[in-house]
């Protein structure tokens, strides 16, 4: 009857003198905050399918991490998300890709696991099918945080892409750091 | 990114992943993440494995999945199986990023290649850690 959750957050450029000790504080309460969300559910016999979500839902919700509220902007100054779940018991597994009117991708790619018989669904077709079953849908607006789109107008019309988490760094200079994918 | 692995009561095994993908990524690219097998995979006979990283190389490495068979397969140990695929198969192509994995036994590990990877977890025996830094 033991169980247990394990989370990330993403990485990348994370060295703790790039962070002021309120930006740790405040990855390190969000983190603990998804860890709970996903720990009371298995705590209470729910299943692990909901304790993954939950703790997504919370890093999704947060401005801190690439995901939903706090996604980066592609080349062209919007949001394009991607999030997927499976099932170890059975193999079933549900994906979206290219979404940016869905607040959280991790529920939508849930529905398609659950309610369709595909794997991955991309773009309008993901958006059309989440709205169907009644998935929170907001304005692309919603996904906006001044950080990520001065990240964005940092590297713009350049050939890079950097990790997670640059735009909360002291100094910019790990941009020239990385390797680019 | 951001992504979750657990395992309930019954001994099953879930794995998700989220993302924006990258900063200044050509419109329309996608990555490992929503890719199962790649940036997200579960099996109870082996563990489950949530990603973050530049996925281009998780895909081409189908990174998840490959620390999986080499549990299930090769019977390397899930930290073997982690160190394989992040230092001997996604580095060296360039790749950079992170490994969360939880097996069929409910213990858990994690490995990054990058510099740092916020992460933590909480098990039923009262064991918890969040960390942020190598």
């Amino acid at each position: 009857n033991s169980f247990a959750i394990v989370i990330h957050g993403g990485a990348g450029g994370i060295k703790r003198e790039y962070f002021t000790q309120e930006q740790q504080d405040a990855y390190a309460e969000k983190l603990q905050e998804a860890l709970d969300a996903g720990y009371a559910i298995l705590e209470k016999g729910g299943i692990s399918l909901d304790a993954v979500q939950a703790a997504i839902n919370v890093m999704e919700d947060s401005p801190l991490f690439n995901a939903g509220k706090g996604a980066v902007y592609n080349s062209e100054g919007n949001q394009e998300m991607d999030a997927a779940i499976m099932d170890g018991k059975t193999l079933n597994a549900g994906a979206v890709a290219g979404v940016n009117h869905i607040k959280n991708p991790i529920l939508a790619a849930r529905m398609v696991m659950d309610s369709s018989e595909h794997v991955m669904l991309s773009g309008k077709g993901a958006e059309i099918l989440a709205k169907k079953f009644g998935i929170e849908m907001v304005d692309s607006s919603y996904f906006f945080t001044e950080k990520r789109l001065n990240q964005l107008r940092e590297i713009q019309g350049k050939e890079k892409t950097p990790l997670d988490h640059t735009a909360y760094l002291i100094k910019n200079e790990l941009i020239d750091d990385h390797k680019f994918g | 990114t951001v992504g979750a692995v657990a395992i309930d009561k019954s001994g099953n095994i879930a794995a998700g992943t989220s993302t924006g993908g990258m900063t200044n990524k050509k419109y329309g690219r996608i990555g490992d993440v929503p890719i199962i097998g790649a940036g997200t995979y579960a099996n109870n006979l082996t563990c489950g494995i949530s990603c973050t990283g530049t996925g281009e190389y998780f895909m081409r490495t189908v990174a998840a999945h490959e620390v999986s068979s080499l549990i299930k397969y090769k019977k390397l140990s899930p930290k073997e199986a982690l160190h394989e695929v992040l230092f001997n198969q996604i580095g060296p192509l360039g790749g950079e990023g992170g490994i969360i994995l939880l097996d069929k036994n409910g213990d858990i590990f994690w490995d990054f290649n990058s510099t740092g990877m916020f992460r933590g977890f909480k098990k039923s025996s009262g064991e918890t850690k969040v960390e942020m830094f190598e």
